[in-house]
């Protein structure tokens, strides 16, 4: 029930007293910004695209019913571990969706684990899962992605730079890829809140101070472009996928982010590989 | 000739868009064993690089065969589960050298780390969550907690990492439920 900080010499992140996101600070310029985090999902839109009907989403089309997500009433539970080399807060959306909020000693980030599924389809909706951050930032409609795995593009919600937009699908619609990052800028304070991934996802910011990465989809109808079935893979024991990934998150000022982002960006891409082997020699033995 | 089979794959893959989940299901799996034959095939190239690396066989470890764990992002790992003392090779593929986070699923209590130079590691042991224990994938698997350490590895080049149960008193951290499940 008490608020919590995990800290290091970099970055702070509290976290109130039900384990929720409160503010993240950068140590190094003393700056701070209100941050939430959460795992929500948009259920995905029906339709039989076959006999000309509506378009569903499906596996190339993301197409959510609405425009709010679905979310929980923030982490039913938490639990936090502190010691030598890590923190951790082990974070449960619900029992389908859960994260760890991470940070080794020393390092400039802030690690998020998710794991999301079995998605559940019983009601018959299919779903489309994101994890999503809310700052404090006043980014204008601004936000920042790596599209094309090379050089960073500038997007602006609602709006393309070679033709006039009508903008029919106010979610999907602002969506674009993101290969190993998405970053805010507020120019008013000079401070970059950005988001490394671990694998090449879709990504927004649908308001302004806000990122949201798709994670995992179960939907259950084609999208009539080609695949002939639902994106709908039960895996192994038929209950559905379960999936787990990491993103790094990194507060700083604007003019320094760089250095952090493209120097950690080729470490995850060339991570280090481990190998194992049994032993029963001792340190002299072996060197 | 061996690292052909995962560039195939690879080309095949990327040709098709494979993985994003626009093939049928069938073909997603026929994907995902190409993939999986052909990272196979270049653990193999590694297995002989490193034995060209290690000293000759009849002084010792080179006679050792590495085996890579591809489940350590579900704390899965029959070699770090199974044995209460082993031997982690880590290779850096960058051109300088890196540090690196290292967790290992395992069930011991307490482990000593020893680093190329044979000095202790500071470690830490941290509880798997719940979810983990619970991914069908995991199936079979023992581990209910992760070693953490960190490593530093020289470019290009790797770093040899003794680890060894002890007896020690179980030196997990302080944890604690911040709100109870409702």
């Amino acid at each position: 029930g008490e608020p919590f900080v995990m800290k290091n010499k970099h970055m702070s992140l509290k976290f109130d007293g039900k384990g929720n996101w409160e503010k993240l600070t950068d140590l190094h310029s003393k700056k701070s910004i209100n941050v939430t985090n959460d795992i929500v999902y948009y259920n995905g839109m029906p339709g039989n695209c076959s006999k000309g009907e509506f378009q569903p989403s499906g596996a190339y089309i993301f197409r959510p019913n609405g425009t709010s997500p679905q979310k929980w009433t923030g982490p039913s539970s938490a639990m936090s571990i502190v010691g030598p080399l890590v923190d951790e807060v082990h974070m449960e959306f619900s029992p389908w969706a859960t994260q760890v909020t991470r940070q080794y000693k020393d390092e400039p980030y802030v690690e998020v684990e998710w794991t999301v599924g079995p998605i559940p389809v019983q009601d018959k909706l299919g779903k489309e899962v994101v994890v999503r951050f809310e700052t404090g930032l006043n980014t204008d409609t601004y936000f920042y992605t790596d599209a094309n795995g090379r050089e960073i593009l500038r997007r602006v919600r609602d709006y393309r730079e070679t033709w006039d937009l009508n903008q029919t699908e106010p979610v999907a619609g602002n969506y674009y890829p993101v290969n190993s990052r998405i970053f805010l800028r507020d120019e008013g304070t000079g401070m970059q809140f950005t988001v490394m991934t671990d694998r090449s996802q879709g990504g927004a910011s649908i308001h302004d101070g806000e990122v949201e990465l798709m994670v995992h989809r179960r939907l259950l109808y084609d999208d009539c472009k080609g695949v002939g079935e639902p994106m709908n893979e039960t895996g192994a024991d038929q209950q559905g996928l379960i999936i787990r990934g990491k993103m790094y998150l990194h507060l700083g000022q604007t003019l320094d982010t760089a250095k952090f982002h493209r120097d950690f960006g080729l470490k995850k891409y060339m991570a280090p590989i481990p190998a194992f082997s049994e032993t029963n020699m001792k340190y002299q033995e072996y060197s | 000739i061996n690292i052909q089979v995962l560039k195939e794959a690879m080309g095949v893959a990327q040709h098709h868009d494979a993985v994003s989940g626009t093939e049928k299901q069938q073909v997603a799996y026929d994907y995902a064993l190409r993939l999986a034959n052909g990272r196979n095939e270049c653990q193999k190239v590694m297995n002989d690089a490193m034995r060209k690396l290690l000293p000759k066989e009849k002084e010792g470890p080179a006679a050792m065969e590495m085996k890579y764990c591809d489940l350590l992002n579900i704390s899965a790992c029959t070699l770090t589960e199974q044995n209460k003392e082993f031997v982690m090779i880590v290779y850096n593929p960058l051109g300088r050298t890196v540090k690196h986070w290292v967790r290992l699923p395992v069930i011991g209590s307490a482990y000593s780390v020893l680093d190329p130079s044979g000095n202790t590691v500071e470690t830490q042991m941290v509880p798997l969550t719940k979810r983990t224990t619970v991914i069908p994938e995991r199936k079979g698997h023992i581990a209910t907690s992760e070693l953490v350490f960190q490593v530093q590895i020289p470019a290009l080049g790797f770093s040899t990492y003794m680890v060894k149960m002890t007896q020690g008193k179980k030196k997990l951290t302080k944890s604690s439920n911040i709100r109870g499940f409702v």
